[in-house]
């Protein structure tokens, strides 16, 4: 849960913000 | 399971889907095949066959921009392993607002999100890849080069083992004849996959893959009406894909551990940390 997203930061924040 | 949807409702999801596709993923198989049949205003891809070739294409012929802020100062299977790394990040990126125009898939826990992109997008890019691919070589830097097989096949090991099962895979997976818009649906599948390991509700994912998986055998039915066993052959080619990752995942590592030289793009790192 928090750890998965912990360990994968650069897809969480595509995810997040998107494509920048 | 999900109650059967209308065929409307699907026709209409497969739409939106198909306009996702279209909208997010450059390079679209349309586009890619009326360059290499030469079927274009613009000129032919520069064609890199060699290390002159290759040379050329660094400085400017092909790509504008140089990985590293130089052309090829390391050796050339490196080189070229950095090339598929800097293309396969960009289409993580592609993937990742297409996933997210995919109706549902923001509705889900970030957690699980994070999930299905972990374990899809290789598996997605490896779908897309014979797009831009015949049995002689690949199309890449939007178009303008073409890499040939051979030359690929050439490197030393085991940079030369990076993508000869993808061109073996794609020969057969060509062999179906996909559209754009068959492919957005497939690739939306492989997004939308309720078994990857560790989702926290895969009962939500499942519920969305049976809708894309109805919209998808639909719209084959009406796009592909003479194709017989298309649904359930690209089925298959689902399980092909897994294999293809598993085993790019596994050179990956050696790569990682024999040549001290090279380095893997963050992003990537962090795909094939605890992957399979």
């Amino acid at each position: 849960s928090h750890t998965l997203q912990e360990k994968h930061k650069i897809l969480h924040k595509l995810l997040q913000n998107g494509n920048t | 399971s999900s109650p059967n949807s209308s065929g409307s409702d699907l026709k209409s999801l497969a739409k939106r889907v198909n306009n996702a596709y279209l909208k997010n993923l450059n390079m679209t198989k349309k586009k890619a095949r009326n360059i290499l049949t030469g079927k274009t205003n613009s000129s032919p891809p520069f064609v890199i066959h060699d290390m002159d070739s290759l040379w050329q294409a660094e400085n400017g012929l092909v790509w504008n921009q140089v990985i590293n802020g130089a052309p090829p100062n390391k050796e050339i299977g490196v080189h070229v392993f950095y090339r598929c790394q800097c293309t396969t990040v960009e289409t993580v990126r592609e993937l990742t607002e297409f996933s997210k125009s995919i109706p549902g898939f923001v509705d889900l826990f970030l957690n699980d999100q994070v999930t299905l992109l972990k374990y899809g997008v290789h598996e997605a890019i490896f779908a897309m890849l014979p797009s831009l691919m015949n049995k002689d070589g690949l199309l890449v830097a939007n178009g303008r080069g073409f890499v040939t097989r051979e030359f690929l096949r050439s490197l030393r090991k085991p940079f030369s083992e990076i993508m000869e099962p993808k061109f073996e895979f794609a020969v057969k997976f060509n062999a179906l004849e996909l559209d754009d818009s068959d492919l957005a649906l497939f690739v939306a599948a492989i997004i939308l996959c309720g078994d990857r390991p560790g989702l926290m509700n895969v009962h939500q994912v499942e519920e969305i893959q049976d809708n894309i998986l109805q919209a998808l055998n639909q719209h084959l039915q009406l796009n592909h009406p003479d194709a017989s066993f298309i649904f359930p052959k690209l089925l298959q080619k689902l399980a092909d894909l897994r294999q293809l990752v598993t085993e790019n995942a596994q050179l990956v590592q050696k790569i990682k551990k024999t040549e001290s030289e090279t380095s893997l793009h963050p992003l990537l790192q962090e795909i094939y940390r605890d992957m399979y």
